[in-house]
């Protein structure tokens, strides 16, 4: 399963 | 046969604000293997263009593929693509399917 710390990862440009 | 073909769209968006006015999520090792767009700013140049939609999947940007890019490289590129003097736009190639072409 993935790595938990990238799941929620959201980046404003 | 029989299954939906995916279709991607090139969308060339302008640098017509001073922000690009986009949110991703996702990224190589996660839930959601190719970055997604989350939000469209209103007033940013992704809004002013009025091509991207909330929910597309972002399959190259400048002809660059995001396949196997973590999420912080493939923000990186998308910041650089906008920050970058060499181009008065960007070009996303996007897809309305949630998949991995």
């Amino acid at each position: 399963s993935p790595p938990k710390e990238y799941e929620d990862e959201v980046t404003f440009f | 046969p029989g299954l939906l073909e995916p279709t991607s769209t090139l969308v060339r968006v302008a640098k017509s604000a001073s922000t690009l006015g986009i949110a991703i999520e996702g990224g190589a090792n996660t839930r959601q293997p190719l970055p997604r767009i989350v939000t469209i700013q209103r007033g940013g140049s992704a809004h002013n263009c009025g091509q991207l939609k909330v929910g597309q999947v972002i399959l190259e940007v400048n002809g660059v593929s995001m396949r196997g890019r973590e999420h912080r490289d493939a923000a990186r590129l998308i910041a650089e693509a906008f920050k970058t003097k060499e181009r008065d736009h960007v070009d996303f190639l996007v897809t309305d399917f949630n998949v991995a072409l």
